[in-house]
């Protein structure tokens, strides 16, 4: 199990997702 | 000068007992038997004589079961922790090859056995004869590991840090104590980035620290280097840790150990912009060793 | 850019060539040491997507090599343990998440860990690599290795064992969060490096949307997909990230493709959807283009000899000709030959798929007519555009009736006629007459021909 372990993500907004690099 | 002894020490159950290996202060690795605390340390001294025939004169023989810590910096001083003696044999003469049996019952060992960069935490059985010129010694090192069983409140690492109006992260490590095969599972969370970052990733840094009060050293070892992102994210972004730290040659945790040295691991986030320079958080964990499952033969029927 | 390709492609060539070596003679470490090497050229950010579109072809094949050593050796039950785990120990994420990709999809074949795990883990782990070129080529390598491997079942099919084998609604997830990070990675491009090569930039952008695609492909080739899980489970997330990306290079592409990659059928129930995003798009973006490839695509689907046309609930027509002016009302700057040109794509359909409802016909010119009205478009230049595509739009009734008689029908014909100048009304009449003279129109009746009079009058003034 430890193989696929992760922590769930946040899910990213798509304004965020698509915005220009700050 | 007359004659002389070869001395061998015998570990009971030496067929089943296992092996570990330890770094030698050249940087080698050395294989000696494996105790845990608590356990006794049983077996024999085998004197034989190179001469056979020849008499050979002693003021005693005795076999010390000895823990000790050893400060590069200081080398005279050995300082010992544990020292247990027992004699095997009353001044006299020996004729012919002669084997001593020897217990130390349950002995405690408290601290695991450890080579670093300025210390080295050490047990070994020593056999002396004792002799009117020069005492015949032989010592034979055995390796102790200390097993932790943490209770299950192991929390995990959630913290927010960042640079005024430059860089803003959430890191999370799902522990905080970690055994030696464990796996760091975690993520970084973006929230805001104002720098170009080229990359990211997870340093394991040991550091040893030795001495008391104003002359303590600390020497740093980055023992992994771990890519975790690649390029630049944008805010929102959530990047996955996965770190195996079977790959890594880790020790346990050690703290204050004998109020001579401590071993402390941290995990270092470090982030590298575009013009290489690094932004990096500091993170400890404790590293400990955990008993290995070992399945008993099921007893044949 | 060709000196380091070629300097790549020969470490390639040395760490392949040591990496087949090993695992010729069984030694799996050694050989997946030298597949990292290999990986490594990846990581390079001095190739051109060109050249780094070269390199990964040619690695991506080594790695075929390593793929197939490890099932075969699977499959003759040496497995290795904690592969998956193993390959995770590689310092470098690029070489490390092309190797857990490959081991990935070797233990799913070998029925080693639940296909759902393992397909949900690659994916979540891919977002480790941000960089956008990297990050597109390593996001599209993970698609081309699990092709066959996705699940594609209603239901949990326990495939040998496999405790979580997975459904199709599995391989939709695992696909659109895909699509949606090679996504966001590719308008990601547009804002990397200086303005001046924004020209140069854009043009590689345009080279790398197949990459893009190629998500879209995937989920087409789902079998299980019916309607209702398109509808709900597909196209809204894929038109969500179109819509939401802002970006018109992306948005044209993917709106194209959809229209390539998915059936008529599909479309058909989607209309509605499909138009409102039309209308949500950015600016820049050639909606019109877009909606014509999908009302040409519909028009040839409604003539298809074996095809069952339109179905009689779907008012095609109908939706068209709102969701085009909606369109057309949500783009204030769109120019009026795109307009017309939207009445020509609309004026095919109805002749193409209702080829007896004349009303439609007429309904098209009236709203063209509406249009010009609002735009107070008066008199249009012969050789501007929007004349050109209104001679263009007037003649499409003409030639496929072949019956000045109907022509005459369409209330809003003569109207229209009236935006066109001098020039370009004399050579609308000399076709309308030169049809009517070639198919042997017959005149019935005097109302008749004082309309066709009236409509060709400039040839006589």
């Amino acid at each position: 199990v430890g193989a696929t372990a992760r922590i769930q993500s946040k899910k990213q907004t798509l304004e965020d997702a698509y915005s220009p690099p700050a | 000068f007359g004659q002389s002894a070869e001395i061998d020490i015998i570990l009971d159950g030496q067929d089943t007992r296992k092996v570990a290996e330890i770094k030698t202060e050249d940087g080698r690795k050395e294989k000696h038997f494996l105790y845990y605390d608590g356990e006794s340390v049983v077996g024999k001294v085998n004197v034989t004589l190179k001469k056979p025939g020849t008499k050979l004169e002693h003021q005693g023989i005795k076999i010390e079961f000895i823990g000790q810590i050893e400060l590069y910096y200081d080398r005279g001083n050995h300082h010992e922790f544990t020292s247990l003696v027992k004699e095997l044999a009353r001044p006299g003469e020996l004729s012919q090859n002669t084997s001593y049996n020897f217990e130390f019952v349950q002995v405690e060992k408290p601290y695991e056995s450890y080579t670093g960069t300025n210390v080295r935490l050490r047990y070994f059985l020593r056999v002396t004869i004792v002799k009117r010129i020069s005492d015949a010694v032989k010592e034979k090192e055995i390796i102790v590991h200390t097993l932790s069983q943490y209770p299950d409140m192991n929390n995990s690492i959630k913290m927010e840090v960042g640079i005024e109006d430059c860089l803003h992260i959430e890191f999370e490590y799902n522990k905080s104590k970690y055994h030696l095969k464990d796996v760091i599972v975690g993520k970084i969370y973006f929230l805001l980035v104002r720098i170009k970052i080229k990359h990211m990733e997870i340093q394991i840094i040991k550091r040893e620290t030795t001495g008391t009060g104003p002359n303590t050293f600390n020497e740093n070892e980055t023992i992994a280097k771990y890519e975790i992102m690649d390029g630049a994210p944008v805010r929102g972004e959530s990047i996955p840790i996965r770190l195996f730290l079977s790959g890594y040659d880790l020790t346990p945790t050690m703290r204050d150990i004998n109020k001579k040295f401590s071993v402390r691991y941290y995990l270092n986030l470090v982030l590298v912009d575009e013009e290489e320079r690094r932004y990096f958080k500091q993170q400890e964990i404790t590293v400990f060793r955990k008993a290995e499952k070992v399945r008993k033969p099921i007893q044949q029927a | 850019q060709e000196k380091l390709l070629d300097e790549a492609l020969q470490v390639v060539k040395a760490q392949s060539f040591q990496m087949k070596r090993c695992l010729d003679k069984g030694k799996l470490m050694d050989g997946l040491k030298h597949a990292s090497n290999m990986l490594s050229e990846l990581r390079t950010s001095m190739l051109s997507p060109k050249s780094y579109y070269e390199l990964y072809m040619s690695i991506t094949d080594e790695l075929r090599h390593l793929e197939i050593y490890l099932v075969d050796e699977f499959q003759k039950g040496r497995k290795v343990a904690d592969l998956y785990e193993l390959v995770q120990y590689a310092g470098n994420i690029v070489p490390r998440l092309y190797l857990l990709i490959t081991v990935g999809v070797v233990y799913i074949k070998a029925n080693e860990l639940s296909r759902k795990d393992i397909l949900k883990d690659l994916v979540e782990m891919c977002r480790g690599v941000q960089h956008p070129l990297r990050g597109l080529f390593l996001r599209n390598y993970l698609l081309q290795c699990t092709k066959n491997v996705l699940p594609d079942a209603e239901e949990e099919v326990a495939a040998s064992g496999d405790p979580e084998s997975g459904t199709v609604k599995d391989s939709i997830d695992f696909i659109h969060l895909n699509f949606a990070e090679m996504n966001k990675l590719w308008v990601r491009m547009q804002h990397q490096g200086h303005t001046r090569d924004k020209d140069k930039r854009e043009q590689e952008r345009r080279e790398l949307r197949i990459l893009v695609g190629t998500n879209l492909v995937r989920l087409s080739q789902l079998e299980c997909v019916d309607m209702e899980m398109y509808k709900r489970h597909i196209l809204t997330g894929v038109l969500e990230q179109t819509v939401s990306c802002r970006d018109p290079i992306a948005q044209e592409y993917l709106m194209e493709c959809i229209i390539q990659v998915f059936p008529d059928e599909f479309h058909l129930q989607t209309l509605t959807g499909f138009l409102k995003a039309c209308a949500d798009l950015h600016p820049d973006v050639n909606v019109k283009n877009i909606i014509i490839a999908l009302i040409d695509r519909l028009a040839q689907f409604a003539n298809k000899e074996e095809g069952v046309g339109i179905p009689q609930d779907i008012q095609l027509f109908d939706i068209f000709s709102q969701q085009i002016s909606q369109v057309i009302q949500n783009r204030p700057d769109m120019p009026p030959e795109d307009i017309v040109s939207l009445q020509v794509a609309l004026i095919n359909l109805a002749l193409k798929c209702y080829p007896d409802r004349v009303d439609y016909v007429d309904k098209v010119l009236e709203t063209t007519e509406e249009i010009f009205n609002r735009l107070n478009l008066d008199h249009i230049e012969n050789s501007s555009a929007v004349s050109k595509e209104l001679m263009r739009l007037m003649k499409i009734p003409v030639d496929s009736y072949n019956n000045i008689l109907t022509v005459l029908q369409l209330e809003h014909f003569g109207p229209l006629f009236e935006y066109f100048d001098f020039a370009a009304k004399k050579s609308m009449s000399s076709y309308i007459i030169v049809n009517a003279l070639d198919n042997d129109i017959k005149i019935p009746s005097q109302e008749q021909v004082d309309a066709i009079l009236n409509l060709v009058a400039p040839l006589v003034c």
